[in-house]
């Protein structure tokens, strides 16, 4: 499988819908500072169900919608798309196009979609789960965090042997 | 399961010290089981040993070594359960220019069986791109897309 | 010993202000005291707003801003208490181009005042440098010291 | 008071004596990864009096001593001197010009030296404690940590400030 587009929507600096199409290869990102790069990167470890708000640098889920600037007011929701070409039936789903959504509201509601149809945050985990995509695999390495692979513990840096066991 | 534990070890290990000379041009790097007679609770660890230098505790390299160790541990791994997409964020800000090149050389051996998202400040992983995706803000707070050709002045997006 | 503290703190926060808007080209910055009625056992906290942005949890900020945050709080302090000398390791890492001009010309005010020992990889650093001392390894693992021209060609150091 | 100097003899990557000469205003250090840079940052600490190996990016202390490389045996001693201009009596000292040095061995022992005559680590330590540098002093940055005094929780952001009044 590979990502063909990102769409983000009221999540963190991204306010319209934005389409960051991508095909495969090595696509760079790149920009000023706080131009909105890792911005990106948190929206794909979210969508793909992380549940830390420090993770995502925030103090609670809340801080991931656009909290407005000087200019724009504050949004009441975050949408971020992932569009997934599965034509090698990677993904265990019958579709060679899986659209993989998540919302939230800021009253703390959430809500998941699999191709338009909703569904729970545990179905979208567990689609990624033998891939060995998942909000804390090493498919996701956060700004300033390679050299934590060095630095771990020799128990914690097993457990990365075993995933990929 | 003790098996197929030491198995993906031995797989890692081997291809870790394949992929560190790769990115370091010389030395060598190995890791260990820290109780090789329990499979099942042993805890990995490393010996490193960059090019002209003797082998030592790891913590004592430097901030571009250890980035560059950071990414030989990755890929090692990503040879034996390739991930189907990778994003980094920034993995090479600690390293000098050659160490740079070396890292962009390397990610682009992967690119076959893993698709990368890399975000960077850094004209040698640009270069290495096969597309570029520009990110601004303008005074209004908002980030906006732009699509930035390779053969554009990347001078604006390197720092 | 409670008016001392208040006193420090007002002036490093007047401080701060100013320094923030200097490094960030704009917005506004203050300290604040989680325990105002307590200044023996009260926290010092931080409210930052980039230019163009809301005012935001410091900890959304980007790994350049908080840098750049970092650099206008130490330097606040500075002021009130000049430390004689100063090492400053690769602070401007996550800095853009655009940033670290501003470190550079900023850090520069202070130099009557403290002397800087700056190690960087950045030409925009290593270009409001009085002086410029140049590390390398040879073969033999041993580190050598060689000077630096602020003429000679920088490319070769610069990452 | 001002740097006049750093020596370094048998400190991690540096061997035979080297001598950085340093003077007022902004000095900097460059060069590829793993040359030693941060090493001279370490050699200050140190001699500063820092006694956390970990600190110092080692295990135990003796990781300061040169280990020997491909070409080259491992040193006995590690050796770092700090000569000071006190020509305005910042330092509570007689002399116009300090000079600091530590010297650690293999076999544990540590020696402290001011202008040459041994002193306890409390004697430097004292020295230095008006000036407000010290080894875990704003004065010296290491690197990556920057963004700490940024990430740190409010209370011992709190003791930076009790520092300075
Ligand atoms: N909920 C939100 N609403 C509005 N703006 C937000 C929100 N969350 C984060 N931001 C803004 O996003 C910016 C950080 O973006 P990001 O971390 O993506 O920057 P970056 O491009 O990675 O920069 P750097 O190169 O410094 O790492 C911050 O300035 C912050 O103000
Ligand atoms: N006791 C020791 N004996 C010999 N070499 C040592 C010793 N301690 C550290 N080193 C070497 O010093 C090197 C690290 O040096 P240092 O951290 O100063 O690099 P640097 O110039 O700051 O690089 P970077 O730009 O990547 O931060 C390591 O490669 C390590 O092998
Ligand atoms: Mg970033
Ligand atoms: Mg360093």
């Amino acid at each position: 499988m590979y990502l063909k587009s990102i769409e983000l929507s009221g999540f963190k600096s991204f306010t319209n819908r934005t389409v960051i199409k991508l095909e495969d290869g090595i696509s760079c990102i790149v920009g000023p500072n706080g131009s909105g790069k890792s911005n990106i990167a948190d929206a794909v470890r979210w969508v793909l169900g992380e549940q830390s708000a420090k993770i995502l640098r925030g103090h609670k889920m809340e801080d991931i919608i656009f909290a407005g600037s000087d200019k724009r007011k504050p949004l009441g929701m975050a949408e971020v798309i992932l569009n997934i070409d599965n034509s090698d039936g990677s993904l265990p789903l019958e579709y060679s196009a899986v659209a993989v959504c998540r919302r939230a509201y800021r009253d703390g509601e959430s809500e998941y979609l699999l191709n338009g149809r909703q569904c729970r945050l545990a179905d979208i985990r567990e689609l990624f789960m033998d891939s060995g995509v998942s909000n804390n695999s090493l498919a996701l390495i956060g700004q300033g965090r390679i050299q934590e692979v060095v630095n771990m513990k020799a128990d914690e840096r097993r457990l990365l042997l075993e995933d990929a066991a | 399961m003790a098996k197929r534990f030491r198995d993906t070890f031995e797989q890692v290990n081997q291809n870790f010290g394949q992929t560190f000379v790769q990115l370091f041009g010389g030395g060598s790097a190995a890791m260990f089981l820290t109780e090789p007679d329990d499979p099942l609770m042993t805890g990995v660890d490393l010996l490193v040993q960059p090019p002209g230098k003797k082998l030592i505790n790891y913590n004592l390299l430097s901030g571009g070594e250890k980035s560059l160790v950071g990414v030989a541990l990755v890929l090692a791994i990503f040879q034996v359960k390739p991930s189907p997409f990778c994003i980094l964020d920034e993995v090479d800000a600690a390293l000098d220019e050659a160490n740079v090149e070396r890292f962009a050389e390397y990610i682009k051996m992967f690119k076959q069986k893993t698709q990368f998202i890399v975000v960077t400040h850094r004209q040698g992983t640009m270069e290495a791109a096969d597309r570029l995706w520009g990110i601004t803000m303008e005074k209004d707070g908002v980030s906006k897309i732009v699509s930035v050709r390779l053969t554009d002045d990347l001078q604006q997006y390197v720092s």
